[in-house]
C-alpha cells in the first residue's frame, strides 16, 4: 500500500458517500444516470469474485464489502425506493450502456493477462470502469444545470483513479516486477474522459458559479 | 507471494 492508492480509495470511498448523502438528504437522484450505477454494481461484481477466496487483507475485503454493497443499494435506491425513483430522469437516461457491456465483453476476451474466468471477468471489470460513466456526463450534459452534490460525487469519482495513475507509476519504480498495463492503460482513459468534466468543474469554482456542462 | 502481489488493488 502506499499513499496515492490510498488517496485513491479514500477518495472513491468519499464520492460514494456523497452520492448516498445526495440521495438521502434530498431523497432524490435527480441528475443521476441509473445506468452509469447499474454498470458500476457490475463493475464491482466481476471484480472482487475473489472476495471470499483470496484473502489479501482486511483492508481490502473491508473496501470491498462497501463498494459491491453501496453500489447495490444506490441501484435498489434508484429502482425499488417509493420516493426516490419518482425523480429519476427516465427520459434523459437513455444511453445504451448494455453496448458498453458488449464491447467490454468481447474486449476482455480478446485482451486478458490469462485466459480463466476469473482473469477474463477483471479485465472486463477495468474496461467497465473506464467507460460506465459515460452515460452519467451524458445525463449531465443533458440535464443542463447539475446540483452541488451531484458535481462533487463526479468529481471525487474522476479523481480517485488519477490519484492510482500516480500508485502505478510508484510501483513501477519501486517494485521490480511490477507491470499492470491492463488498468494503467483503461486508468489513463478513463481519466481522460472526465478531462472535460474537470475543465468546466474547475471553471464554475473559480467564477463561483453553477455547474453547466455545455449540450 | 505472485497471487498477492497480482490483485492487491481495489
Amino acid at each position: 500500500m502506499n499513499v496515492f492508492r490510498f488517496a485513491g480509495d479514500m477518495t472513491h470511498l468519499i464520492s460514494i458517500l456523497v452520492l448516498l448523502l445526495k440521495i438521502y438528504t434530498t431523497k432524490s437522484c435527480s441528475g443521476i444516470s441509473l445506468k452509469t450505477q447499474e454498470l458500476y454494481a457490475v463493475v464491482f461484481v466481476t471484480r472482487y469474485l475473489d472476495l471470499v477466496t483470496d484473502f489479501i487483507s482486511v483492508y481490502n475485503t473491508v473496501m470491498k464489502v462497501v463498494f459491491i454493497s453501496s453500489s447495490l443499494a444506490i441501484v435498489w435506491c434508484i429502482r425499488r425506493h417509493k420516493v426516490v425513483r419518482r425523480s429519476y430522469d427516465k427520459e434523459l437516461d437513455t444511453f445504451r450502456h448494455w453496448l458498453l457491456v458488449g464491447a467490454c465483453a468481447v474486449l476482455a476476451l480478446v485482451v486478458h493477462e490469462k485466459f480463466s474466468f476469473q482473469e477474463v471477468c477483471w479485465a472486463f471489470s477495468i474496461y467497465l470502469e473506464a467507460v460506465a460513466i459515460l452515460p452519467q456526463l451524458v445525463l449531465l450534459q443533458r440535464s443542463g444545470n447539475v446540483d452541488n452534490l451531484t458535481g462533487q460525487y463526479v468529481f471525487f469519482l474522476g479523481a480517485y483513479r488519477a490519484f492510482y495513475i500516480l500508485n502505478w507509476i510508484y510501483r513501477y519504480y519501486s517494485e521490480q516486477h511490477f507491470t499492470r498495463w491492463i488498468s494503467c492503460v483503461s486508468g489513463i482513459v478513463q481519466t481522460a474522459l472526465y478531462a472535460d468534466f474537470f475543465y468546466y468543474y474547475f471553471i464554475s469554482w473559480k467564477n463561483n458559479s453553477k455547474l453547466q456542462l455545455p449540450a | 507471494a505472485q497471487s498477492k502481489a497480482r490483485k492487491d488493488e481495489l
